[in-house]
């Protein structure tokens, strides 16, 4: 996935089973951000990966003041990098013959 | 601890944390 300066990690084991998942994220590299990054640590939260759109996720960030609205777009993308990286996982780790 | 929680008018819950520092991006 690019390199966007947001990183998104998963934040427990996924059992390739519940559809809502422990995520963490953090700014690597502020310089990639468009507004003024004040450094608050990592933000662990849970993520439906059936019912979730990460840039409406993103958008709470910003409204509970974690990031400006400028950079409502690169957190939004680098959760949704994270989601499409975690279901191709899933994709791939399905038993043959289900 | 360092932790504090965040949670927004939609419910949703974050929980503020310290990263971890090995996975902090060599400068």
């Amino acid at each position: 996935a690019e390199d966007t300066g947001v990183r998104v990690e998963l934040n427990e084991e996924d059992d390739g089973k519940k559809s809502s998942i422990a995520l963490k994220l953090w700014v690597e590299d502020p310089k990639k951000l468009k507004g003024k990054y004040k450094d608050t640590g990592a933000i662990e939260f849970t993520f439906d990966l059936v019912n979730e759109i990460p840039e409406v996720v993103a958008q709470e960030m910003v409204e509970s003041g974690f990031f400006l609205d400028c950079d409502v777009k690169i957190v939004g993308k680098s959760i949704r990098d994270r989601v499409a990286l975690i279901k191709w996982r899933r994709e791939r780790t399905v038993s043959p013959g289900n | 601890s360092a932790t504090a929680q965040v949670v927004h008018s939609a419910g949703r819950r974050f929980i503020v944390s310290p990263v971890p520092e090995a996975r902090l991006k060599e400068q």
